[in-house]
């Protein structure tokens, strides 16, 4: 899965998601990518986060508009996504899942759980001072 | 760490972080920027979790799902369970531009896609067939179905509801190598 956010130099914002899923789901079966609010949200008041993991999990939890909504409150993007992944170890300690936020200043952050064989999210950045693709990582 | 314009996406997939920066630096829209980067990854497949040919279902077909959301105007295009259509991310903007609606799924979806004019294609590739012959081989393993018999966690179906419910909580088959 891809979860992407993009912010131009006025501050509009987008965010989207692409994916194919869990192998062997049921058919029918759909995760938490096209779910406005779980897989992604974007506000360009504000900024966008994405989610990635276990969507059936995920999804109940809306933790892309929980992250949103965290810095419109004016938490940092960084711990707008602890917040998003605290919400759901709450009552699912071992879920498989990490979440991307970004706000209109081009500050950004992520966070994720960490579970046995996932210890640390890898993801990219790409912005006026890198100027091409940045491998990123954060600690679950 | 505040520097704008800003390309931020999951995974280590580069490729589309690339697409989606070019996209910005050539004067295109932040949508335009999310819609490229999500391509590219449908197109190169970025680790078999983005597009066709991967994640076959219990019947062995790919289905893709895909969102994008404008935060200037809070439209939304989704598409979920779209079926032989490779271009997800671009059906997903289509269902925001060209109807009022915010998601479309299943058979509807991939009729609405190829009216739009996506292409209908076999989203099945080599890989994802041996993917699912071996989890066929392998007694369907793992299993989402649960409180079902025969017992999905040692046979394939077809399955009935058991007459029993368990309380019993499984764990999710989630991972680094299976995801949303």
């Amino acid at each position: 899965t891809i979860g992407m956010i993009a912010v131009d130099q006025g501050g509009h914002v987008a965010a989207g998601t692409s994916t194919n899923g869990l192998t062997h789901k049921v058919p029918g079966r759909v995760g938490d990518s096209p779910i406005v609010g779980a897989g992604a949200y974007a506000d360009s008041q504000v900024g966008a986060a994405a989610a990635t993991g276990d969507g059936d999990v995920m999804m109940r939890f809306l933790p892309s508009y929980l992250a949103v909504e965290q810095m419109r409150s004016g938490a940092d993007p960084s711990a707008a996504c602890k917040t998003a992944i605290s919400r759901i170890k709450r009552h699912y300690a071992d879920f498989f899942g990490a979440i991307i936020c970004a706000n209109t200043t081009g500050h950004y952050g992520a966070a994720c759980n960490s579970v046995d064989g996932f210890s640390q999210f890898f993801y990219m950045i790409s912005n006026s001072e890198t100027d091409a693709p940045h491998l990123m990582s954060v600690d679950c | 760490q505040a520097a704008l314009p800003l390309v931020i996406n999951t995974w280590p997939f580069k490729i589309a972080t690339d697409a989606a920066w070019r996209s910005l630096q050539s004067g295109g829209s932040v949508l335009d920027a999310v819609e490229k980067g999500c391509t590219q990854c449908e197109v190169s497949q970025c680790d078999g979790s983005v597009g066709y040919g991967g994640s076959p279902d219990e019947r062995g077909e790919t289905t893709l799902d895909a969102m994008i959301m404008n935060g200037d105007t809070m439209e939304v295009g989704a598409v979920a369970d779209l079926r032989r259509v490779k271009n997800a991310i671009g059906v997903a903007r289509a269902v925001m531009e060209r109807t009022s609606h915010t998601l479309l799924v299943g058979e509807s979806a991939s009729v609405f896609a190829e009216n739009m004019g996506f292409a209908a294609e076999d989203l099945t590739t080599n890989k994802s067939l041996n993917i699912f012959s071996e989890w066929l081989k392998g007694n369907c393993q793992p299993n989402y179905r649960k409180n079902v018999l025969p017992d999905p966690s040692k046979q394939c179906g077809p399955y009935q509801p058991q007459a029993l419910v368990t309380d019993k909580q499984l764990r999710g088959h989630a991972n680094v190598h299976s995801h949303d």
